[in-house]
Order: structure tokens, then sequence, then C-alpha cells
């Protein structure tokens, strides 16, 4: 299966990390 | 190939590599140019684009590269040297407004695999940091792929938000090393 993600999802990850 | 991802975090397609170009006359292109770190999860892509420089505060002369695991940001790699770039050039009032929205964009594209069927052909982008103007650049691994390009130079230019009026140009790289900058012929636009 090939691993897609469309930009809102990974734009879902990106403030938990800008925090750490 | 599917990289294995540590539990609990979610796998990208591939392994990416951040490479970090700064301009120092005194020493050679490839001592200048750095791999900076691999990433293979969404998680650690943004552990470390927080973690980096913005691009707009970079100084001129500096690029950020990002490549799958295993190609190198130069055209002479194998995967590079038939391939080409789909080619963003901005006006210089545009790094404070634009640039990094559309670098981000441009990583996003990459890691979600955001072209379909022809994500396989992309290898890798470019950010170029210059004085007279700023460049980004998605770079293909076939430039004689007429419907792969085309597809990857539509979606592109869709998620960078560009108007219908503006044109973006895809300059095959065996083009671009034979010519000086503006003087490269568009094989495709969009």
């Amino acid at each position: 299966e090939k691993k897609r993600y469309d930009r809102e999802f990974l734009l879902g990850f990106q403030f938990i990390f800008a925090s750490m | 190939v599917l990289v294995a991802a540590p539990l609990g975090k979610h796998p990208l397609q591939h392994r990416w590599a951040l490479w970090f170009f700064k301009n120092d006359k005194s020493k050679t292109w490839q001592a200048n140019l750095r791999l900076v770190t691999k990433f293979s999860t969404v998680e650690d892509f943004w552990a470390l684009y927080s973690h980096i420089q913005l691009a707009s505060k970079l100084t001129s002369g500096c690029d950020y590269s990002l490549f799958k695991d295993g190609i190198e940001p130069m055209w002479e790699d194998n995967r590079n040297k038939c391939g080409g770039r789909w080619l963003i050039t901005l006006a210089k009032q545009q790094r404070h407004t634009e640039l990094d929205h559309f670098w981000l964009e441009t990583l996003l594209c990459l890691i979600g695999e955001s072209f379909g069927e022809y994500s396989s052909e992309v290898c890798g982008a470019v950010i170029n940091i210059r004085a007279k103007g700023d460049k980004i650049a998605v770079w293909t691994c076939e430039a004689e792929d007429r419907d792969g390009v085309t597809h990857i130079g539509r979606v592109y230019k869709e998620r960078l938000g560009l108007s219908s009026k503006v044109v973006i140009g895809y300059q095959a790289h065996a083009d671009t090393a034979t010519k000086s900058g503006s003087l490269t012929k568009n094989k495709f636009v969009v």
C-alpha cells in the first residue's frame, strides 16, 4: 500500500512538533 | 520500498534527505554541500522543519534541497541526469510574502506523494536563496515523459495556488547545463 498523505493531514501534525 | 517506522509514527513512502548548501568561495561546490539529516516519518519531518531556519532567513547563496534517500541534489546523479525541473522564479519582494509558504507546500507535496502514480518520478526539490531573486524547483527523473512531467506540473501549480494566468516552465537538466540560466528553453509549460 502506498503511503500518501494530503496536506491537511500533514499540517495537523505541525504544531504538536513545533512546541517540542 | 516502504521504510519501516518506529511504532506509533506515520511512515512516509520514502526516506528523505535534507541537504544544505552554503556558498563559500574558498571551497569547492561539493564541499559546500552538506547532508543535514534523513527522515522517514511525518513526525520526524515536522521535528526537523521546526528546528531549522526558515528559507527566507537564510543568507543569499544558500540552498536547501530535499531529495529521496540515495539521490544526490545534483544533475550528475544517475536519477537526475535524464530529468529536469519545474522552476518557480520569485520576485524579490516575494521572499517576505510567499517564499516560505511555497517551500513548505513543495515539501508537503513531496513527502505526501501528492502526484499520484507519477510521484515515483519525483527526485526532490531545491530552494535557492539569491539576491537577484529566489527560486524553487521540483526535480523529476525523466524529462521525456510528457504525461508524468505535465501531471506533476499541473498538480504542483495548483498546490502553490498560482493563478491560471501564471505560466511555469519545465527545463531539462541537459539544457540547463549547456546554457546560461535565463536562456534555458522550457520543454513544457503549464
